[in-house]
């Protein structure tokens, strides 16, 4: 028995969801589903853990990385670190489309979006700047560096490296990981 | 993170991941999304998956991957899911991730560990509208 066809996502995107499948009802390719399914999430800034606006890095940047990936002829295209440009999803398959390479990153991925047309913009929003001050409060806690001097459990940067006097120790911590902080 | 599966009426499997990642992260840190078979992996002869989580830690054991080869091996789309995610679970108890699985028929499952319970959507003609279905972890 089958059902066909399928839209499923991670996490209640429900719109998302909804986007992807009304455009496979209505004759759009599985591709198109998907980059329209995806887009709608970084257009709603889906949690604030899809798309422009949130979840700044340290410097107080929001950077997106992105994927699709064609289960017919194994064709990937991907991006990450991308700044400055908005519509990540659609990024990683203008890197599919139009280089023979898998995966672009960083302000050459950017550089490479532009190219193909892509608007070049800020991603920062008030919100974002707003989370990005208060870590900066909170002497940017939590915080991702180990052993490096001053303590980053309780200091912001800049930060040089202080390699332990016996084993190294290479241990995650949990960083709270939940619906509107994850990859 | 939104790890997304589509299934056409013929068949066909697309897989895709959109994310702004952990929040205030390194400079130039990327997670799993943007890696084929660890965010979302795609194979039209046996089905998808996409994770969503701690990337840093899934990345490490490509979890969408192992789930589509587990239900080519057989495995049902949950007990796909499940076999993927336990050696991130044996080496990284704390970590908190989720995978969801669809085979090539339609049929799908999730697993989760370190949320309470983990919610997906899901478009399909067994509902009359879009569904979230939970799972608890």
């Amino acid at each position: 028995e089958t059902f066909l066809p399928l839209v499923v996502n991670t996490w209640p995107f429900t719109n998302a969801t909804q986007a992807a499948w009304a455009a496979l009802q209505s004759g759009a390719s599985a591709e198109d589903s998907l980059v329209i399914g995806c887009s709608t999430c970084e257009t709603e800034q889906c949690d604030g853990s899809v798309g422009y606006g949130s979840n700044p890095d340290e410097r107080g940047e929001t950077t997106l990385d992105a994927m699709i990936m064609d289960g017919d002829t194994f064709a990937v295209g991907a991006v990450g670190d991308l700044r400055r440009v908005k519509n990540a999803i659609g990024v990683a398959r203008a890197v599919m489309r139009y280089s023979d390479h898998t995966l672009l990153v960083g302000e050459s991925a950017g550089r490479f979006a532009v190219e193909m047309g892509f608007k070049e913009e800020s991603l920062a929003t008030n919100h974002s700047r707003e989370m990005y001050k208060q870590w900066r409060k909170n002497n940017c806690q939590p915080n991702y560096r180990q052993h490096v001097t001053p303590d980053p459990r309780h200091n912001c940067g800049p930060y040089t490296p202080v390699p332990p006097k016996s084993l190294w120790h290479y241990q995650r911590k949990h960083h709270d990981v939940d619906r509107w902080n994850h990859d | 993170t939104i790890g997304m599966v589509v299934i056409d009426t013929s068949m066909r499997v697309w897989a895709g991941t959109s994310t702004n990642g952990m929040n205030h992260k390194v400079p130039g840190r990327v997670g799993d999304s943007p890696v084929m078979g660890a965010g979302s992996y795609a194979d039209s002869s046996v089905g998808g998956a996409a994770a969503t989580g701690d990337g840093d830690i899934m990345m490490r054991f490509l979890p969408s991957f192992r789930a589509v080869i587990e239900m080519e091996y057989g495995a049902s789309p949950t007990e796909a899911a499940q076999k993927a995610m336990a050696p991130i679970i044996k080496h990284y108890p704390q970590f908190s991730g989720a995978l969801v699985a669809v085979n090539r028929t339609g049929h799908y499952g999730a697993y989760c560990h370190g949320f309470s319970k983990f919610g997906y959507s899901v478009a399909s003609p067994a509902f009359e509208k879009v569904t979230v279905v939970y799972v608890d972890c």
